[in-house]
């Protein structure tokens, strides 16, 4: 990260919208404007009041080309999106975006949110960073709205500026912020053992849990794997010390941090027919070197040894996985048994005596 | 005439190196500087502190991949501080 000194000398800022883009509803410009205020909001002593007349620290307006007295001007569609200044009277702390761009709340276009929610960052004193995933990234890249944007490069950086301490207000904050483990409707999109860890994943964060002394560690995807895209819907640990990962019809090996090269790959390379796009869930029965891969109310099963799918399938799951009658979100093996996972709802299953021993909460492992 | 395309891609390429190092990678003028000002920078250097921000190959020349990099949409910001 990388910051223009000082930052403001208040933790009590205000803002001004001086006028909308035509592109999108008014409620849905001041709504993005307020949420990504709220990105910075939640991990700083920082609080945004929004007024609506006179000058306020942050004047945010739609302006294009060349636009008052602005130092700096537009070029069109495309190119460049917004300009913001650092801490400061006049121009400083103002934000301005080019009319000319398409603004919209979604992922076409470019998402107002999202770039609001960088040039805010510029305006608290931050300059660009050089991390590619971090929000203070220079060039624009879609994230989903419902992932928490900021990087632990971007909260390093506004927190050397302004300190740690966020000032909770009672409720929870509306804008998402990293996902909380122990809510009731906690669920998962895949989980996998890593050795003697369980590797939980959910958007563009993963959870390491240690079983055996129950700690629980939250990091961002693209810590460990920068390689890897948020959003992995199955994955699974092989008898080779390999973790393979799924998203849609591709899939990546990795070996400790190195993706294997020639990955991804096509999930067809696997034996899977061209109609199956994408994988639920998967695990591999370390007593018989069988993985099987769960998709819709159906299972394919592939024999590690022999690097083939077997023949027969695919089966109905609920038929060989009495009490498993649900689409399978995440399935892991640990100490023999199965854990399947649906929804904020896990079931343990008994492969030996082939039936579900019982049902918990998917959170179950986190010690809520 | 004929004016050979290839040429003009060439040109448009080299205005848009220099429309970008001027933009994000020429230090902005102190409006507090006292004094002399630094020496100003040349395209290659610019271009090689561009492609050092970037993680690309540093080689001071526009080539693909550092072209295809300054094409895509941004923010005004300067990557270089005042």
């Amino acid at each position: 990260y990388g910051v223009t000194l000082p930052g403001w000398k208040k933790t009590n800022l205000t803002y001004r919208i001086v006028n909308h883009t035509p592109d999108m509803r008014e409620e849905d410009v001041d709504q993005a404007i307020q949420k990504a205020f709220e990105v910075w909001s939640t991990v700083t002593p920082l609080i945004f009041t929004r007024i609506y007349e006179g000058i306020a620290d942050v004047m945010i307006a739609f302006r294009t080309k060349a636009h008052g007295h602005c130092p700096r001007y537009f070029d069109g569609p495309l190119g460049v999106l917004a300009h913001a200044f650092p801490p400061g009277n006049g121009f400083g702390g103002d934000v301005h975006f080019d009319e000319d761009e398409d603004w919209t709340s979604g992922s076409a276009g470019f998402n107002l949110f999202l770039v609001a929610a960088h040039e805010f960052g510029h305006a608290l004193g931050l300059s660009h960073s050089n991390d590619q995933r971090a929000l203070m990234y220079p060039n624009y890249a879609y994230v989903s709205p419902s992932e928490f944007p900021l990087s632990p490069d971007d909260i390093r950086g506004i927190q050397s500026i302004y300190g740690s301490q966020p000032n909770v207000p009672d409720e929870k904050p509306s804008t998402p912020t990293s996902p909380k483990t122990c809510g009731s409707q906690m669920s998962f999109d895949a989980v996998t053992t890593l050795r003697r860890e369980v590797i939980f994943l959910k958007g563009r964060h993963l959870w390491r849990v240690y079983p055996d002394h129950s700690e629980v560690e939250l990091e961002l995807i693209s810590t460990f794997w920068p390689m890897l895209p948020s959003g992995i819907q199955a994955a699974y640990e092989n008898m080779k010390d390999q973790i393979l990962f799924f998203k849609g019809n591709k899939f990546w090996v990795i070996s400790g941090y190195q993706v294997l090269l020639g990955y991804p790959k096509s999930i067809n390379t696997l034996g899977f027919p061209k109609g199956v796009k994408k994988i639920d869930a998967a695990v591999c029965n370390k007593n018989t070197g069988k993985t099987d891969f769960f998709i819709g109310d159906k299972y394919w099963r592939y024999d590690e040894y022999k690097q083939s799918m077997e023949k027969g399938y695919p089966r109905q799951t609920a038929n060989d996985f009495p009490g498993i009658s649900q689409k399978v979100d995440a399935v892991f093996q640990q100490k023999g048994f199965f854990y399947f996972f649906h929804g904020p709802k896990q079931w343990e299953f008994d492969p030996t005596a082939n039936k579900v021993i019982r049902e918990i909460k998917s959170n179950s492992w986190f010690n809520c | 005439l004929p004016v050979h395309p290839e040429n003009d891609n060439h040109k448009e390429d080299a205005k848009l190196v220099q429309d970008y190092l001027n933009k994000f990678y020429a230090i902005e003028p102190d409006p507090n500087q006292l004094g002399w000002k630094a020496k100003a920078e040349s395209t290659a250097e610019k271009l090689q502190k561009m492609q050092q921000f970037f993680g690309l190959k540093v080689t001071g020349k526009p080539d693909s991949e550092t072209l295809e990099v300054m094409k895509k949409p941004r923010c005004g910001v300067p990557d270089v501080g005042l």
